[in-house]
């Protein structure tokens, strides 16, 4: 009957709750960030541990994401305002498997194609991509006096890829880098390769890239002698530009739009929502008090 | 009688050692009124600099102090508090004095080291506390 198997759903779920770690119930339940802040935060609350251990990234990876920082928050951590942009989180992936694939060819300005492995755990169902960027870094800051340009081949490895819809298999594109000062590193955007892979929930992307950069225009005496893959390593950082859009994370456009009035919590919005006739109806006597 | 009247009269109002300001002043605001203090930490206190690699310092900040009996539009509080301090004071004091707590927040950007050693920006918010109430 009904209630027999209401009581039955019932003690399934206590059990469920039973057996999880009592901190994990506090997570938050839209699926948000669960490695990241917010769990090392409820994990110290619940058995006073900090974070587990980690593995040690890139230097040069983490001396781009500092510049980053710097460069969208305050040195106490305030979100700058002055951004245009929506997106509230950047992930940069380090690739976890790489290796060469084919040699280049030093004449024709070529780089030896490389096939790249990133694993996408940290992603959440609740972060929406904005754009993606691969980024190449070189060995040392080198400076090009004029425009080099570039041609990337990409390829998704991925066999199932063929089966989203709308994944473009492999892409070509052409990107013209403007080298005028000391670069340590160029940005590649690959947004619509990466897009439909992101919203799909995929956990690692398997790819391989080929860059060929026009060898003619480097006029630097150094850049001529040693081209450009001698600069240049061969194997680049993913960045993806997310927007979470979970509670916990600041939502920009949000805060400009909506200035939430101390007394009204979101839960007595939410209140009036759940009855629209309420909210129809404290409409109606503001209106005639208005019209009195 | 007039010889109480008298003796009640002669009793100076204030103690001659308060002034009046002082002596006024306990009635109308709190010694210690609700208000916003700093608390400034490291995450290498929390041994969280390890995988926490800014801000350096943050200061989320807190409410704390007694709030006045009338708070009115003071601390932007609802009518409500008003008449929980009325329930405390005159039918019923388990039920709580209002409390200062924090009305507004602001967001805080974190960089942090994730386990598989990728790294990540994130804005997080309501992690500053920036305006008390009474409630």
């Amino acid at each position: 009957s009904q209630a027999s198997r209401e009581a039955a759903q019932i003690a399934a779920s206590a059990e469920l709750e039973s057996e999880a770690e009592p901190w994990s119930l506090l997570q938050p339940l839209n699926g948000g960030n669960r490695s990241g802040l917010l769990a090392a935060l409820f994990k110290v609350l619940y058995d006073g541990q900090g974070g587990a251990p980690r593995l040690q990234p890139d230097s040069r990876a983490l001396g781009y994401m500092k510049r980053l920082y710097k460069a969208y928050a305050t040195k106490e951590g305030i979100p700058k305002s002055n951004r245009g942009h929506l997106y509230n989180t950047v992930r940069l992936f380090t690739p976890c498997a790489q290796h060469k694939q084919a040699p280049g060819d030093q004449v024709a300005g070529t780089l030896p194609s490389v096939d790249l492995l990133f694993n996408l755990d940290c992603v959440t169902a609740v972060e929406h991509l904005l754009k993606s960027v691969l980024l190449y870094t070189f060995n040392n800051s080198v400076s090009f006096p004029s425009a080099v340009k570039c041609v990337c081949n990409l390829v998704i490895k991925e066999p199932e890829s063929k089966t989203l819809p709308g994944t473009p298999y492999s892409f070509t594109f052409n990107s013209q880098f403007e080298f005028r000062k000391k670069y340590k590193w160029i940005e590649m955007d690959v947004t619509p390769l990466l897009q439909p892979l992101v919203a799909s929930n995929k956990k690692s992307i398997h790819m391989s890239v080929n860059l060929t950069c026009g060898k003619d225009q480097l006029q630097h005496p150094s850049a001529q002698d040693s081209p450009l893959n001698t600069t240049l390593l061969l194997f680049p950082s993913l960045l993806l530009y997310l927007n979470d859009t979970s509670a916990q994370a600041y939502h920009r456009w949000h805060s400009l739009h909506y200035k939430r009035r101390p007394s009204q919590g979101p839960d007595q919005k939410r209140d009036l929502s759940a009855c629209p006739e309420g909210e129809g109806a404290a409409e109606g006597i503001r209106s005639s008090r208005h019209r009195r | 009688s007039q010889e109480a009247v008298s003796s009640e009269l002669k009793k100076p109002l204030v103690p001659a050692s308060l002034n009046l300001s002082e002596y006024f002043k306990q009635f109308l605001f709190p010694q210690n009124e609700c208000e916003l203090h700093d608390f400034r930490l490291s995450f290498s206190q929390l041994k969280w600099d390890n995988w926490i690699v800014a801000p350096q310092r943050y200061n989320p900040r807190y409410c704390k102090g007694d709030c006045p009996r009338a708070v009115g539009h003071r601390y932007g509080s609802p009518v409500h508090t008003m008449v929980q301090n009325i329930i405390h004071e005159k039918l019923d004091s388990s039920v709580p004095r209002p409390s200062c707590v924090p009305a507004k927040y602001s967001p805080l950007s974190v960089l942090t080291i994730e386990s598989d050693g990728s790294i990540t920006y994130k804005e997080y918010e309501d992690m500053i506390a920036t305006k008390c109430t009474c409630r």
